[in-house]
């Protein structure tokens, strides 16, 4: 699967509802200085469970957009969506899961294509998954998946299923942490594949 | 513990030496640098390091510390990289990685990134850079910039694989 | 020494805001941006921290930690030129500052830096950086390249005073 | 004043003597990545009295040329010299100090070309001071102005005399400090100016 879009709504220096997307295999994010390319970085991490202190922010509410400090007592939800598509053969490592207790491969084939079909009925020809992240003005922040309001571990675990582990974090170098990772001291490394393994 | 710990250290030393080599093979050196991983407890390795050494082309061992920053970078990346492949995420997000990079390396980091993104099994990649002579190797643009009236960031995608590819 | 400190701090805080104006000025934004400093206890500054503020063109006040990259990065330059007035040392010595830094602000301070150095009791200034379109606006050229049989590093010097200046 | 050339003998990646200039009023120093750039500019720290470990070295014999590991057995000696010019007005200065005692300004100014002449010869027109830093085999830094070994408070106080002050650094700024200046704590912004004061 890959990353399909992402929904932003009043996070960080986007105002109002904007989608970004698509994404495609390779993407580049590029603008001059200032404008915004490290909230959309952040916004990503965001959606993920990634805590705010790692946004640039002290606290949630510092990541909902805000005109200038006056305007941060406007009391605005923020909100950050990642719909997230699986390739074909994704649906088949799901459905792998829940198959494995049905009967021989004939059946299995047949209930396979039944299965799809009925659930792609019921999701209207659903390829996707959504993830969401709100915070609402008192600063409580939701997670949701397919805007069904889930646990956070509920939503780590889905997220694990399509290999996002959010604690490893191995795949997001926020800016300027690159040099930091070849000098890591031989004890964090070790650390690192701990989390790892 | 022990055991998961060696397995997935064992997967990521193998591929450590060949990724590094990728990164930073050039016309000038065929053949790359080299790069390995040593543990220092093997039947404790919670109890030891992990030790990490890079040698770019053509130079000799030496301490981590005592690499440049552009070289640094480079052995950074080889080792993200390394570790990925254990333990595959479905896509990368980098921000400005290739800030303390020359030309000849932000080329070479562009063409390696692309070459793991696309084709069968590829990780989606997702990369924010500065430097044209990186981001004309993408599939796609995401335009980012603020808008003085309103006060915000605004967003304008664009296609490049509707144009020929850059050489 | 509270005197000394204050002296210190008002010849700097006076300069502060006229250095990171014409760091940040350009056609978008004729008049710059602004930056500040504010002592927490006036009359025994040691016990209390000094507070340092920048606002780049058209935006509003925010945290120092808010900012993007880039914008720390001239905000950082010009509170170490505004130190620097206050205490004048005969030259610079600047290691890759332009990193974090999109091409036209690139240019700003390329021309900021040269501004300061030329002319009458300018200050002298030695600057590493990996962009053209920073070193093209010096007076001369240190080119700095390995010597692969000798594996040592050796160096050749440009006068581009020779060449007509770039516009 | 300013900084005329630097003489480098086995100084990191500079094998035997070279020397680097003349610097102008702008100069900048390019090349690729691990070409010995940033070696250049821990030459101009070393030789200004900075310790080693700012220099990316533990020990003062990392900063001395080895080819390999087992080479840096080889003992080599390492030194650094920085040629520093003064303007004629720097002499005016210099002198100012000196004629503070001597009577009117008529007397002034020919007793003005006199000291000029008289060191003018001694110095062979020399407008220019050699400050050198050398590291011997056995591990030991040594400090020398005009060739003749000083003490460290010696060398520090002649540098001074040039607005040099090696204690306050404000004048260098390492590959990757730049942003941390602007995130300085208040705290640390305070310490800053009282080395300044
Ligand atoms: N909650 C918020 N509301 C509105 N604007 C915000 C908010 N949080 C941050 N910003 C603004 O976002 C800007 C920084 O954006 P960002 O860090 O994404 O820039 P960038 O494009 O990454 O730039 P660079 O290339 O310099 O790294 C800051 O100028 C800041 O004022
Ligand atoms: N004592 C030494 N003897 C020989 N070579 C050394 C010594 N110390 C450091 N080096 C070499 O110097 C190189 C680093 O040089 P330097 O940091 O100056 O590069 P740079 O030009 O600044 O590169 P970048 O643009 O990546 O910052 C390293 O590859 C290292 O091997
Ligand atoms: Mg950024
Ligand atoms: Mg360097």
């Amino acid at each position: 699967g890959h990353l399909s879009r992402i929904e932003l709504e009043n996070f960080k220096s986007y105002k109002g509802k904007q989608i970004i997307g698509p994404f495609k295999k390779f993407t580049s994010i590029i603008g001059p200085n200032g404008s915004g390319k490290s909230n959309l970085m952040d916004a990503i991490s965001f959606v993920l469970g990634v805590q705010s202190a790692q946004l640039r922010g002290s606290t949630l509410r510092d990541l909902v957009y805000a005109y200038d400090v006056q305007d941060s007592k406007e009391k605005r939800n923020a909100s950050v969506s990642l719909v997230y598509v699986l390739n074909t053969n994704d649906e088949e490592e799901e459905e792998e899961e829940e198959d494995e207790s049905e009967g021989r491969d004939g059946d299995k084939e047949n209930s396979k294509k039944k299965k799809r079909q009925k659930r792609g009925e019921e999701e209207g020809e659903k390829n996707e998954v959504r993830f969401s992240r709100t915070i609402s003005n008192s600063g409580a922040s939701d997670y949701k998946i397919d805007n069904k309001t889930v646990t956070f571990e509920e939503y780590a675990e889905k997220l694990k299923q399509f290999g996002i582990l959010v604690k490893a974090r191995n795949f997001l170098v926020f800016q300027g942490d690159i040099e930091a990772v070849a000098q890591k001291s031989p004890k964090d490394l070790t650390q690192l594949f701990e989390q790892l393994s | 513990r022990g055991a998961r710990f060696r397995g997935a250290f064992e997967h990521v030393e193998k591929r450590i030496s060949e990724t590094y080599r990728e990164l930073t093979k050039g016309s000038a050196h065929p053949t790359g640098g080299q790069a390995f991983l040593t543990l220092e407890n093997y039947d404790e390795p919670f109890l030891g390091g992990v030790n990490f050494t890079a040698m770019p082309p053509s130079k000799r061992y030496r301490e981590m510390e005592m690499l440049s920053g552009g070289e640094k970078t480079i052995a950074a990346l080889a080792l993200l990289f390394a570790i990925h492949s254990y333990r595959a995420s479905p896509f990368f997000v980098l921000d400005e990685v290739d800030a303390a990079l020359d030309k000849s390396n932000v080329e070479k980091m562009a063409r390696f990134v692309r070459s793991k993104s696309l084709g069968k099994g590829g990780t989606q990649s997702i990369v924010i850079s500065l430097k044209d002579n990186f981001y004309d190797k993408a599939e796609s643009l995401v335009g980012v910039s603020r808008d003085q009236r309103e006060a915000c960031s605004k967003v304008l995608t664009f296609d490049l694989t509707q144009f020929a590819e850059t050489a």
